[in-house]
């Protein structure tokens, strides 16, 4: 969940 | 979604249209830094990597493209088309990027989040993105006057990364398990570098005189 959280933005 | 970083990236999106509109319009790129735009491309071209594999939502893919595409073109424009590429202060963009580059890589080789190839060139795009203006700020206090639209691109290059670190304080309070502190710490480090930039750039706001960086 953790992961997603890092890569969401630009 | 939260609003700074909507903020953030409409800046950012600002920031590119008026660099633009200033290549476009003048057809000229006179004080603008090809090293700086040419390690933009390789940041996004690093980070943007999950364009085809995670997609996220519309807006994030719609994003990644306009700042890919304008970057390459950009790029583009300043090496090849051969009106603007005349105004190219080549004798003053001297900055040496290729070094920021291999230490980039070798940060993110050391430290990331995980050590697979995406997250170590994700880890590479944040450090590069951090120190990718230092061609420009260079070739600002050397080329001495600053015309408008060089300066507002700068601002709000500057201004998003602000966004951005409010963006992350912010979901720091409001989500669980949130940890960007390779984010937070680039960040920080790139505003930072904005910070004499925007002292001048205030001071010329506030005299309504020309934005002059000392040599």
């Amino acid at each position: 969940a953790s992961n997603e959280g890092t890569k969401d933005e630009l | 979604m939260n609003i700074f970083r909507f903020l953030g990236d409409m800046t950012h999106l600002i920031s590119i249209l008026i660099l633009l509109l200033k290549i476009y319009a003048t057809k000229s790129c006179s004080g603008i830094s090809l090293k700086t735009q040419e390690l933009y491309a390789l940041v996004f071209l690093a980070r943007y990597l999950d364009l085809f594999t995670d997609f996220i939502s519309v807006y994030n893919s719609v994003m990644k493209v306009v700042f890919i595409a304008s970057s390459l073109a950009i790029v583009w424009c300043m090496r090849r088309h051969r009106v603007v590429r005349r105004s190219y202060d080549k004798e003053l963009d001297t900055f040496r990027h290729y070094f920021l580059v291999a230490a980039c890589l070798a940060l993110a080789l050391l430290v990331q989040e995980k050590f697979t190839f995406l997250e170590v060139l994700w880890a590479f795009s944040i450090y590069l993105e951090a120190v990718a203006i230092l061609p420009q700020l260079v070739l600002l206090q050397r080329s001495g006057n600053v015309d408008n639209l060089t300066g507002q691109y700068v601002f709000f290059l500057g201004a998003y990364r602000a966004f951005y670190i409010l963006n992350w304080i912010y979901r720091y309070f409001t989500e669980t398990h949130f940890s960007r502190w390779i984010s937070c710490v680039s960040g920080l480090v790139q505003t930072a570098l904005y910070a004499d930039f925007f002292y001048y750039y205030f001071i010329s706001w506030k005299n309504n005189s020309k934005l002059q960086l000392p040599a």
